[in-house]
């Protein structure tokens, strides 16, 4: 794990490398678990955090469902480094983990994710075959059971948004849907992906707003404060459907309907230039920024329990 | 393997709602091949998206003689991309 260069994009290999070698080395603090397959039959490995007792209290985070966005993946791995350094030196970072199991899915999308590294480095979506169309893949952020196939998706199969011929189809999904519901004590769950600067909450399919909105806007308030305060990065907060579009069938407002009031998803930095295509030298001041934020919504969610 | 010589990414301003309309018209103009990374949504919000350098001529003619304003973000989208292979390279050697 010293040996890994966390400011350096890899590809699913090194990763999983990583994920191996993180669990081998610090088996007092980390363990992995595989939640299911990918469509290509990939594991689907999920990171452990955890300092002992039996069915804690859990906070979710998953990096990269979009293939693509490259620079989710790196913060991701980031993150396990800054946990494991963290623990037992930093004092909230320490409680939390005295409290709540963390879940880190490190790469949500592992067949899109070769493929970005193989074939296609613009490939967004999962790899499954759609029956009757010559087009492949799914918009895994649109196949959730939330609103799924009102407006805010594709029924086109071509579509980058498509959203999958039912809720849960696309077996990454369905992957994380069953983990939830069989944990059952998951009390925040902060997706991750790039870019355009915002950190959201529920609704996206509907403009009704949840019923936790004034809580949940305070909470993105002081995490995007403390995000800009270490490289004065501007990011934007609210609810999905006002902040950028209506969008359906999405992650946060499934597991905000199952109860895990704490629901969050970033869209990370953009400088402007690059879009999602971050030059690597821009992983770590990218994944620094985040884990501020993200600490605000893990510190909140140890400080309000419900 | 697909590579991405000449494409560029273009960031749109529309300035209102009308022009908004006009940039989601391109989005079902297939044979484009347009990959939207930002999606049309407000005059407010920026548009991001992919052109192949085979649609670059039409899609700027499109934006110009329709008056609506756009910017380079990224000139050749391959160079990223070999940027990218190549940093990987160079730490995979170094770790070697």
């Amino acid at each position: 794990i010293a040996t890994f260069n966390y400011a350096s994009y890899h590809n699913l290999d090194e990763i999983y490398d990583f994920i191996d070698l993180l669990a081998a080395e610090k088996p007092e603090l980390v363990s992995k678990i595989q939640i299911g397959e990918s469509y290509e039959g990939r594991p689907i490995k999920v990171l452990k955090f955890s300092t002992g007792g039996t069915n804690r209290p859990a906070i979710w985070i998953d990096t990269g469902i979009h293939s693509r966005e490259w620079v989710t993946q790196a913060s991701g791995a980031y993150f396990a480094k800054k946990i494991i350094d963290s623990y037992g030196q930093d004092p909230s970072l320490t409680s939390i983990l005295d409290n709540f199991d963390i879940f880190l899915e490190i790469v949500t999308n592992p067949d899109g994710f070769a493929f970005t590294h193989s074939k296609n480095r613009m490939w967004r979506k999962t790899r499954s075959k759609n029956s009757g169309s010559l087009c492949i893949g799914v918009d895994p952020n649109r196949n959730w059971d939330a609103g799924f196939g009102v407006a805010g998706s594709s029924g086109n199969p071509c579509s980058e948004t498509y959203r999958g011929p039912y809720a849960n189809s696309e077996p990454e999904v369905k992957a994380i849907v069953d983990f939830v519901k069989s944990h059952g004590n998951i009390k925040a769950f902060v997706s991750i992906h790039s870019y355009s600067q915002l950190l959201l909450y529920p609704f996206g399919y509907t403009s009704k707003k949840a019923a936790d909105q004034a809580e949940l806007d305070a909470v993105a308030k002081s995490a995007v404060e403390a995000l800009a305060s270490l490289h004065g990065t501007k990011y934007k907060y609210g609810s999905i459907i006002t902040t950028i579009y209506q969008a359906s069938g999405g992650t946060i407002d499934w597991t905000y309907e199952q109860g895990i009031k704490y629901s969050f998803t970033f869209e990370l930095r953009d400088t402007g230039r690059y879009g999602f295509l971050l030059p690597a030298s821009q992983i770590i001041p990218t994944a620094e920024e985040t884990w501020l934020g993200l600490m605000v919504i893990m510190e909140h969610t140890r400080d309000h329990p419900y | 393997t697909e590579t991405f010589v000449g494409h560029q990414v273009l960031r749109i301003f529309a300035a209102d709602e009308f022009q908004v309309e006009q940039v989601k018209g391109l989005e079902d103009l297939e044979h484009l091949q347009l990959d939207f990374w930002r999606e049309p949504i407000h005059p407010e919000a920026s548009i991001d998206v992919r052109v192949p350098f085979h649609s670059l001529q039409a899609v700027k003619v499109f934006l110009e003689s329709n008056s609506i304003r756009y910017g380079i973000m990224i000139e050749d989208v391959q160079s990223l991309v070999d940027e990218e292979k190549l940093s990987m390279s160079h730490n995979s050697r170094a770790r070697s």
